[in-house]
């Protein structure tokens, strides 16, 4: 699969189950680590879409986990019947290495799903993950229109705006997590591109060609001493 | 090499630039590259053009993409470089409108450089700026300070942005690289992204390379 950024579009996400099996396996020994056994989520349905570059492959995959029923009072408080999980995962598997990336799980409420299907879908295309919490949004107004006023941004119509308020938000929440696995002295937070997708991004101002090429072939660079 | 270095405090790096919305970090991370190199062999600093690599540099993608090694054979067989006076940066791609007349420059050959971020260093401070290849993991929110992300988020594997190396140094007994981006001066500090030195983070020692100018 050539590298290349993800595509939208459902046949992207249809990796066959062969190349499903090892990332997924991973990610749901890690989603069970530590539990004992009898305790343990089942994978039930899993797809999943990877890009590729040089020994690397960067697995996206969207499972459902089966639960058992829980009993025992140490793990849940009140009993349990068995339940299903739906979970977003990244696996990067490089040099036959897995390493789990990401993970999001919640409970499928099947009422809820089919309200993000008919909802979400209409109107947000391009949201690619949970709705945020509505005061969330909210909280984010004030620092939205101070982007706006500080990058000098204006948009075409009132939904564009909530879109990009929605984006906004979001990448807030994405520049947190960066912080938190930065090793460092960066600060993450709000730049002039706090209002662009990841995908938005990474299309307009960066290079992917850098990673599928290799270019011409240059003579090595006599080392300091040599000169 | 010296515990640090700078060429912006010796005059070797011209003001940061912007590519706006167009994927042409390539020919940024050249051009500031050959100013360096035409400064140290020739005593004169010239903001040269990308737009002339965006118009004639066939091999590469423009906005779409490209890469340093075809960018310095392009300048070659092109007959050098325009200044950004004479040959102006658009954003997107046109016609190409290069004069060997109007060339202020031009270079040699390119070398590639070695993965060692020591040896790095110790060119980079005898021979001038450097440019590089990086994934750019967590650039769009970076504010300011040293970006050290874990390794398997900024992997080597995923490059995906060119930049110059300009100098290189320790803050609070942290290593950086200190790293001229082409995304407007607004953006990092003041136009600059310092990135840790001494683990390959990011992919930074993989594809280091320069143009020559005899």
């Amino acid at each position: 699969v050539p590298a290349k950024p993800w595509a939208d579009d459902e046949q992207a996400w249809n990796l066959s189950s062969q190349e499903l099996l090892a990332p997924a396996r991973f990610a749901l020994d890690m989603y069970n680590y530590g539990r004992a056994a009898g305790t343990r989520a089942v994978l039930g349905a899993v797809r999943g879409r990877v890009r590729r570059a040089g020994q690397g492959s960067l697995f996206s995959l969207e499972a459902t986990l089966e639960e058992p029923p829980c009993n025992d009072p140490l793990v849940c408080p009140l009993p349990e019947t068995k339940k299903t999980v739906l979970c977003s995962f990244e696996v990067l598997e490089e040099l036959k290495e897995h390493l789990l990336l990401r993970r999001d799980c919640s409970p499928v409420n099947a009422k809820v799903t089919e309200f993000r299907n008919a909802t979400f879908s209409s109107f947000l295309p391009l949201l690619d993950k949970d709705p945020l919490p509505q005061d969330f949004s909210v909280k984010m107004a004030p620092l939205f229109k101070d982007f706006m006023t500080t990058y000098n941004r204006t948009y075409e119509s009132r939904e564009e705006a909530q879109w990009r308020l929605t984006v906004f938000a979001r990448n807030m929440i994405r520049a947190q997590k960066i912080q938190a696995l930065d090793r460092g002295t960066a600060q993450y937070g709000i730049t002039k591109f706090s209002d662009l997708t990841e995908e938005e991004f990474h299309t307009i101002y960066l290079n992917p060609l850098l990673q599928k090429e290799s270019g011409r072939k240059m003579s090595p660079a006599k080392s300091i001493n040599d000169l | 090499a010296p515990p640090e270095w700078d060429w912006r405090k010796k005059g070797a790096v011209t003001e940061v630039k912007n590519q706006g919305m167009c994927g042409s970090c390539w020919a940024f991370s050249v051009t500031g590259n050959v100013e360096g190199q035409w400064f140290l062999n020739r005593g004169t600093l010239l903001s040269l053009s990308e737009q002339e690599l965006l118009d004639c540099d066939k091999v590469d993608k423009a906005c779409l993409g490209g890469l340093p090694s075809n960018a310095y054979a392009a300048i070659k067989n092109l007959g050098g470089l325009e200044t950004e006076d004479d040959y102006g940066y658009q954003g997107h791609v046109q016609t190409c409108n290069f004069s060997a007349q109007m060339a202020k420059v031009y270079i040699n050959d390119s070398v590639e450089l070695s993965r060692n971020e020591n040896k790095i260093a110790a060119w980079l401070a005898q021979k001038g700026p450097i440019s590089v290849a990086i994934n750019a993991f967590g650039m769009q929110f970076y504010r300011h300070g040293i970006a050290h992300p874990f390794r398997p988020l900024c992997s080597p594997w995923f490059i995906d942005h060119a930049v110059l190396l300009v100098g290189y140094g320790n803050r609070s007994n942290i290593p950086y690289w200190a790293i001229k981006n082409s995304w407007g001066s607004d953006w990092g500090e003041e136009g600059y992204y310092y990135l840790y030195r001494g683990s390959g983070a990011c992919g930074v020692n993989t594809m280091a390379s320069s143009a020559v100018v005899n």
